[in-house]
């Protein structure tokens, strides 16, 4: 299916 | 449409990897797996054109002034790759509100994908999908949620970026209202009506944290051809992203990715 999905990665990152 | 950009596509092969060129973005296919990237400085085009742009060794430092006041500063390497995103405040210092490393002697084309465990405890159930009933705090509070498990590290933006294991650990909230005709990344004005609602959602995330970075993900079913289907989800992904900034998000707190028919 077409999605879009919206993530916060920001605790992700160094 | 992606018909005009199948049409300006152009592959060649380089020592084992396969590179494909067309408008605006670069796919690369190298022992099975396929990475698309596109000019990460382009959604700052709105800003005007560059106050300055100068070479420091292997890198390339473009600096807009920001409406507003302030500075934003993206450093590429020669290739146009990000390297960083800088933050200058109109009150002075400096914030590097996106770091994707490559400063270590290595790399070719392809990033270093990290594999974790899977998330037992993550059920399709668990994704916030947007639809009429929901309210912009709906978002704004799963966008607040820490990691659904502990992580040990941090990463680097395209470790995170090109890692699905490593995304996962992060709720995600689905864009349900939006849909796109076939072959086309155009938006229409119901979609739009439903953006104001994320626009608002991001917003009160910033307000409160104004570095948070947003990744916006796009994905096809699994019709038509791989390279077809990563194109129009990046194209997608990034209308997206210009139409949240055109509702006030600054396009330096988003990043944006295709990701085709891989499962998302």
């Amino acid at each position: 299916d077409d999605r879009i999905l919206i993530r916060r990665i920001t605790p992700l990152l160094a | 449409r992606i018909e005009d950009v199948r049409a300006r596509r152009q592959r060649f092969e380089e020592a084992g990897t396969t590179i494909i060129r067309e408008p605006g973005r670069v796919i690369t296919q190298e022992r099975g797996q396929t990475f698309l990237r596109h000019d990460e400085n382009a959604r700052f085009a709105r800003f005007g054109a560059p106050i300055s742009q100068e070479r420091r060794g292997g890198e390339i430092w473009t600096t807009w002034a920001r409406p507003g006041g302030g500075q934003l500063v993206s450093v590429t390497d020669l290739d146009g790759r990000l390297l960083r995103r800088i933050r200058r405040p109109a009150g002075g210092g400096e914030h590097v509100i996106v770091d994707n490393g490559w400063r270590r002697p290595r790399h070719g084309v392809r990033p270093v994908i990290v594999i974790l465990p899977p998330i037992e405890m993550l059920n399709p159930g668990e994704l916030t999908i947007l639809n009429d009933g929901h309210e912009a705090e709906t978002f704004s509070s799963t966008w607040s949620l820490g990691p659904v498990v502990p992580l040990d590290q941090v990463y680097e933006l395209d470790q995170v970026r090109f890692s699905p294991s490593l995304r996962s650990r992060m709720r995600a909230v689905e864009l349900g209202g939006i849909s796109f005709d076939t072959g086309s990344w155009a938006l229409d004005q119901a979609d739009l009506n439903a953006l104001s609602l994320v626009a608002s959602a991001i917003q009160s995330v910033l307000g409160a944290s104004p570095n948070e970075i947003f990744l916006v993900e796009g994905h096809t079913g699994r019709g038509g051809n791989e390279i077809d289907n990563l194109s129009l989800s990046d194209r997608r992904a990034e209308a997206i992203a210009e139409v949240l900034t055109q509702m006030g998000i600054p396009p330096e707190n988003l990043v944006v990715q295709g990701y085709g028919d891989t499962v998302p």
